[in-house]
């Protein structure tokens, strides 16, 4: 049996709208410990892996671990037929077939049960190397959005490179070039640690994606190592995370 | 000329 609740179901339409662009299936494993999803892109260029500790939660129930596959786009109409600030809980039944979904208004006078299909995806799981990220960079979330969108529209290639000077976003294309750096800031809104300098060429569409996620959370911090994939990862309270990979650009 | 890379060849499968 698993029962997980939420007090608002703003923050799983957020989870959700984070996921929504770049998967349009996957699935939860639930155990004691609380929800941990992984799954790639279509194109396995990127990887997302979302943890949600059971802390995170109201109330959180696990006898035993159980792998819920869902449609995301499902997902999203239960979740658009919730308010924001309903509280909701999530049920399934061991070895079920469905998972339930139920909502309960703010001031309790209303409640709505939805069940969703659960799907049997056969989900491959990658194992993610603990890595020492030669730059790790905090800056607000949504600073890396409107530079993302920025660099969009010069060119589908990003080079990052960070030094110990800042962190220098660059792009350039037919239409000309842009270059945006952030130093570190002495109130801490950005901050830049580096052992190396890095530099590496990403594909700005999955960046993009990546900050769908931007209302999650204030910060989003991100590593960088030679030869690596870039982690984006934007904390979910202080209960757990979404991490973004993407795979670097190499020389043909 | 750069060419986007896999995520599979830096994480292996478990």
């Amino acid at each position: 049996m698993f029962e997980a609740r939420l007090a608002s179901t703003l923050t799983l339409k957020r989870i959700v709208d984070a996921l929504r662009e770049i998967l349009n299936q996957s699935t939860l494993d639930c155990s004691d410990t609380g929800i941990q999803m992984q799954a790639m892109d279509n194109s396995h260029v990127s990887l997302v892996s979302l943890c949600l500790r059971k802390e995170y939660f109201e109330k959180y129930k696990c006898n035993r671990n159980i792998s819920l596959g869902l449609d995301l786009k499902s997902l999203t109409k239960v979740l658009k037929c919730a308010n924001g600030d309903d509280a909701v809980t999530i049920k399934a039944a061991d070895k079920a077939d469905k998972v339930e979904l139920s909502f309960e208004s703010a001031g309790k006078e209303r409640t709505a049960d939805y069940e969703l299909r659960l799907l049997n995806l056969d989900q491959e799981h990658l194992a993610i190397p603990e890595t020492e990220y030669n730059c790790v960079v905090h800056m607000p979330a949504t600073e890396f959005a409107r530079i993302c969108r920025d660099m969009a529209t010069f060119s589908e290639s990003v080079v990052i490179a960070c030094s110990k000077e800042g962190i220098k976003f660059s792009a350039s294309g037919e239409m000309g070039a842009a270059n945006i750096k952030l130093s570190e800031t002495t109130k801490g809104e950005v901050s830049i640690q580096v052992d190396e300098p890095v530099a590496l060429s990403f594909a700005g569409r999955y960046l993009s994606t990546f900050t769908r996620a931007t209302p999650l959370a204030e910060k989003v911090k991100i590593g960088l190592a030679p030869d690596v994939p870039l982690l984006v990862e934007y904390p979910i309270e202080d209960y757990g995370y979404i991490r973004y990979y993407l795979a670097p650009k190499v020389d043909d | 000329k750069k060419i986007q890379g896999s995520i599979r060849n830096y994480f292996s499968a478990k």
